[in-house]
């Protein structure tokens, strides 16, 4: 269970990550 | 994510700045370091030497990957338009997925094999009911194999609620009815050996070759039951 939860962590962290480097990438194009 | 990343990464080559990613990447950074923890937990406390063995390298992945973001930030701070730094984001966020992938799939193997296990005790059991012949043993024996089939059932009950694979998933739910309803069968026709064997009466042959042929479909059932739990559908390709 911690195993699974840890990587669900991780999965919304990258999907964060990946959402603020193309929104800000949009806000300056 | 990483193809959006990828496409980010042409873009800047047509000259647009990456923004500050300071915040995310410390955020993928505390994840990384719980799911390090968690997993070299989980390897320190497993009697599992497969999942002791395959584990490390995907966390050692997942590790080298978390510095590779961490490098990335800290270039695109220095120079918003790196090519360094945006391939260094790219190959961190890709291997932080993919170990994370390989980590879970170890942890999901070593599940498995527990399952496995409890199936093979059931198997041992299968094998001794030819050896029944008194009313004494086949007390000891429904009471030996009992815990280990209300394990199974539960295990398999268990591992189908996370299966995604629907044609596994009705295999293992087919195997696991027919199972519990041959196990009641069983006992009756040991049960019925044992009786005309103790009263010496006509038909032990027949009785012997009833109980037989249960044993034998339960052990079938038993053993379709670890040929699909081992089944994957997993593809490697869709990660390239």
């Amino acid at each position: 269970g911690q195993i699974l939860s840890a990587a669900k962590s991780i999965a919304s962290a990258v999907q964060l990550l990946v959402k603020s480097a193309t929104d800000a990438q949009r806000e300056l194009v | 994510c990483v193809s959006r990343l990828v496409i980010l990464h042409e873009e800047a080559e047509d000259g647009n700045a990456m923004p500050d990613l300071t915040r995310p990447v410390g955020a993928v950074s505390r994840a990384v370091d719980n799911l390090i923890k968690v997993g070299y937990d989980t390897c320190h406390s497993s009697d599992d030497k497969i999942l002791q063995q395959d584990m490390p390298p995907a966390l050692q992945r997942v590790e080298v990957s978390s510095r590779l973001l961490e490098d990335a930030c800290h270039l695109l701070k220095g120079d918003p338009y790196s090519g360094p730094a945006r391939t260094k984001l790219i190959d961190g966020s890709r291997g932080i997925l993919q170990g994370t992938s390989a980590l879970l799939l170890c942890f999901d193997e070593s599940e498995v094999r527990k399952i496995i296990r409890g199936c093979r005790k059931v198997l041992d059991y299968l094998t001794v009911t030819e050896v029944i012949e008194t009313m004494e043993d086949l007390s000891q024996f429904v009471r030996d194999i009992t815990p280990w089939l209300t394990r199974m059932s539960k295990d398999i009950d268990g591992r189908v609620g996370e299966l995604t694979h629907v044609v596994h998933r009705e295999i293992l739910v087919r195997c696991m009815d027919a199972v519990k309803t041959l196990s009641p069968i069983l006992v009756c026709a040991m049960k019925i050996f044992v009786q005309i064997n103790e009263d010496s009466q006509k038909g032990l042959a027949e009785a012997a070759e009833n109980r037989n042929y249960l044993a034998q479909r339960m052990t079938d059932e038993v053993n379709e039951i670890i040929r699909v739990l081992q089944l994957t559908t997993y593809d490697e390709d869709e990660w390239d």
